[in-house]
């Protein structure tokens, strides 16, 4: 795992956080639920909430999918390539590339869906994005959430062991956290690369 | 668009392989330190994007393969566990084109990928009793 330069986190006066969504992206329950269950895995290791709110102008942070430039500088740039990004705390800004195949049924843990469909599991994307939203940059570990890639029919949703011990550096453990991750990555994964 | 699950995506709606933007960068395989080919800013431009090449050298990207390009392509070779040759081999650019997250990997020149503390299992043996310790 790794952070953002400076290691920035959400101060300790705001650990409950709400989100919200881009009214005018008028997402359907069912897409927001994706991002609900993905803000639950994190809050599920460490003590902070996340709520969902109605004002997007106010809320802590603030999800949507835009098209190419969109206001930021980082311009997305059509199907595949890159599929979204987020900032880092506090800014809270999450957005999602709207010209991709999103999938969301949000069915069962990590694994494979039909190979030969370029769709992106949309849930996988959004724990990932949630993890920078949090103040994790990438890394190397390739089972980890914070991976920078995914491959198209993947679904990966489970916080690995990595992504536990990077966002609890920055938070502490949710008390109520019972310690249970996915299996962890190999020695060898964690070790073969250089110091950076 | 949003589809329930995969099977739900209209078939002309199915992207095939030569949809991926990055695709093109697949006919620079076999490229290396000292060649020149048509195009090889762009993939320039996508190691400066994600960290790989400062942003203090933007500006007049060439075509040409210098070393420039190939700091960028070890770094991303090592960050991804690739073998490390500062060439543009099958393995190094069929990872490039996979769709990913537009965060950097790379802050400033430096690569935090594998900054993470390390977990060391190690076992004592005392007397009469055995216990485990996890050393972060």
């Amino acid at each position: 795992y790794s952070f953002f330069p400076g290691e920035p986190r959400w101060p300790e006066r705001r650990r409950d956080l709400t989100y919200a969504f881009e009214p005018r992206n008028a997402l359907t329950e069912e897409v927001k639920s994706v991002f609900s269950r993905a803000f639950v895995r994190w809050a599920e290791v460490i003590p902070l909430t996340f709520t969902r709110s109605e004002t997007f102008s106010t809320s802590d942070i603030s999800i949507g999918f835009y098209s190419g430039e969109h206001g930021d500088g980082e311009p997305f740039d059509g199907e595949m390539g890159t599929l979204a990004h987020a900032f880092s705390p506090p800014n809270g800004h999450f957005h999602l590339d709207q010209n991709e195949n999103w999938i969301v049924s949000g069915d069962g843990g990590d694994g494979r869906f039909l190979s030969e469909t370029w769709a992106i599991d949309l849930e996988s994307v959004a724990v990932h994005e949630i993890g920078h939203v949090l103040g994790l940059g990438h890394s190397s570990v390739q089972d980890s959430i914070m991976y920078p890639t995914i491959t198209t029919g993947r679904r990966k949703v489970d916080l690995t062991s990595d992504d536990v011990e990077g966002v609890q550096y920055l938070y502490g453990a949710n008390p109520n956290f019972n310690g249970s991750t996915s299996s962890p990555p190999s020695t060898q994964q964690r070790d073969t690369g250089d110091s950076g | 668009g949003f589809y329930p699950n995969s099977s739900a995506v209209p078939p002309d709606l199915r992207r095939s392989a030569t949809g991926n933007v990055w695709n093109s960068f697949l006919n620079f395989t076999g490229c290396h330190a000292g060649m020149k080919v048509d195009g090889l800013y762009k993939l320039k431009k996508y190691f400066q994007h994600f960290g790989y090449i400062p942003e203090t050298l933007s500006g007049n990207f060439t075509d040409d393969f210098d070393d420039i390009l190939k700091t960028a392509v070890e770094m991303y070779q090592r960050n991804f566990q690739l073998n490390v040759t500062g060439e543009l081999d099958e393995l190094t650019l069929n990872h490039v084109v996979i769709p990913r997250c537009g965060v950097a990997d790379v802050v400033n020149g430096t690569s935090t990928m594998h900054s993470g503390r390390r977990a060391y299992e190690v076992s004592f043996t005392g007397r009469g009793s055995r216990f485990n310790a996890v050393k972060l």
